[in-house]
């Protein structure tokens, strides 16, 4: 459907970072969760070539157009969430982790997964004393239409609320935190699934640990303009 | 010639408790490579955790039945050198001019160090994190290459008090590492804390220009009937030329159950 390409030059030993112009899609098949509609995934190729050499690299990923969000609702006190505008019932599970040797088969994820998406579920609350659960896992949420709420590593018990109280300022090394947290983040940040990231399990996470996981993962500038001019383009 | 895009290594490993080598990272990428699964050497499971290696070659019993957990020692009691081990494989790579190299570890638990051909690198601290080493000047000229990577688990294993109880000392909470591991009200400690090579190994060959991390996002408009994909991508030129590229990227329409593409 959609096929654009792109000229630049990068300099010897150089990294750059390139924003492609927005592609227009009219009326794309919308991703939704479990029970409220298909869970269409696009093919999205993305390739470079160099002159002289052919192609130099290549990536694909399935991505499913979705827009998901949540708030407090202020009736209940309760998270509201919504996807492409709709109202969603969560009817969520919490999950640990698959296997406690990290016998982690993408064939194992996809029975776990379905098996969740043939119990109605629409979410699965991956706890923060378990994993940053992996690209696998995120694929076949993408496929079964399970919403994923991630937790970063902090949980009450370990950090700062447990008996006996203990690490009260959470891990010894901060930025090796942030480190891993930004590292995730551009893991698993493409998968139509990933509905929420939360700081830890019944703990805020240590001051600037939180401040710095809400700036990484704010929204973009850019989307809050496209968002509030909804007539710019 | 070595074919662009990511070749995973997930078979032929082979594993040793690090108190039962002798030979350096360097001798054993060199002159003294394990010739094969005889002792201390053993088939291992990678991805996967050094207690999945132990139960793989039935050296532990099988911690999900009955009481076994309890007849297998704990890294409190057995020190962190018990459960520091070497894993060792070998593959082909041999790569065309203008072609670049790279080893990645998607998660490996808790830090480590890898030896190629006679040359060390540093797998940083950290349980969820990538490391993406650049090895394409020291993969040997005949194509046959061997890999040896000893895996350290958690600084801070801990240990699980009598009464147990959630995260046990919590000692684990010092680290960036999977909490669980000590213990809580649902399950039993885990002996080895996760420690090993518990995600995806790969070799990704590419040439001068090599992309990493794209970012998707999607925007709407008009009820959703408008919709803008916004992509960035990195960009890295691992040659010494400048390079005048051509980006593309090709959308195509997931395809449904009963549509095929001829």
């Amino acid at each position: 459907e959609h096929h654009h390409s792109y000229e630049l030059s990068v300099t010897p030993g150089s990294l750059v970072h390139y924003t492609l112009p927005p592609l227009f899609f009219y009326k794309p098949n919308l991703w939704w969760p479990n029970g409220m509609g298909k869970q269409s995934l696009y093919n999205i190729e993305i390739s470079v070539d160099v002159k002289g050499f052919g192609e130099s690299d290549s990536w694909s990923h399935q991505f499913g157009f979705r827009k998901i969000e949540s708030t407090i609702d202020q009736a209940t006190g309760g998270r509201l969430f919504r996807v492409n505008g709709q109202r969603v019932f969560i009817r969520g599970g919490n999950w640990i982790l698959s296997d406690g040797l990290l016998r982690l088969s993408a064939k194992r994820y996809m029975t776990d997964i379905k098996f969740h998406a043939d119990m109605n579920f629409n979410m699965l609350r991956c706890w923060g004393g378990g994993l940053a659960e992996r690209p696998e896992f995120y694929h076949y949420c993408d496929i079964y239409g399970l919403l994923v709420w991630q937790e970063f590593w902090i949980t009450g018990d370990c950090d700062g609320r447990g008996i006996p109280v203990s690490n009260p300022n959470g891990p010894l090394d901060h930025n090796l935190f942030l480190l891993c947290a930004q590292d995730t983040i551009k893991l698993l940040r493409n998968h139509a699934s990933l509905a929420l990231w939360v700081g830890g399990n019944e703990q805020t996470p240590p001051k600037d640990i939180n401040s710095a996981l809400m700036n990484y993962l704010k929204l973009h500038p850019l989307f809050k303009f496209y968002d509030e001019n909804s007539n710019v383009c | 010639m070595a074919t662009l895009g990511k070749m995973k290594l997930d078979s032929g490993w082979l594993a040793a408790r690090s108190t039962e080598v002798e030979a350096t990272g360097v001798q054993l990428t060199t002159t003294t490579p394990p010739s094969g699964p005889s002792s201390p050497w053993m088939e291992a499971a990678v991805p996967g955790t050094v207690l999945g290696t132990l139960l793989k070659n039935k050296l532990v019993p099988d911690p999900f039945y009955g009481l076994n957990n309890e007849a297998i020692l704990d890294i409190a009691d057995s020190g962190r050198e018990y459960y520091t081990f070497w894993f060792f494989t070998t593959f082909e790579t041999k790569l065309m001019e203008n072609q670049h190299a790279a080893l990645n570890f998607r998660g490996i638990n808790y830090s480590g160090k890898a030896y190629l051909n006679g040359h060390e690198r540093i797998l940083p601290k950290g349980m969820f994190r990538r490391h993406s080493l650049d090895i394409t000047d020291i993969l040997n000229p005949d194509g046959k290459n061997l890999l040896a990577v000893i895996i350290y688990p958690p600084d801070h294993p801990g240990a699980i008090p009598p009464q147990g109880g959630q995260g046990g000392d919590h000692e684990i909470g010092k680290d960036v590492a999977a909490q669980y591991v000590e213990g809580w009200d649902w399950m039993t400690p885990i002996r080895d804390r996760n420690t090993g090579i518990w995600d995806e190994v790969s070799i990704s060959i590419t040439g001068p220009i090599k992309l990493s991390d794209p970012h998707l996002v999607s925007s709407f408009f008009d009820n959703y009937k408008r919709a803008y994909l916004h992509t960035t991508v990195d960009l890295e030129n691992k040659s010494s030329a400048p390079a005048e590229c051509t980006l593309t990227i090709q959308v195509s329409a997931g395809l449904d159950e009963e549509i095929f593409l001829l």
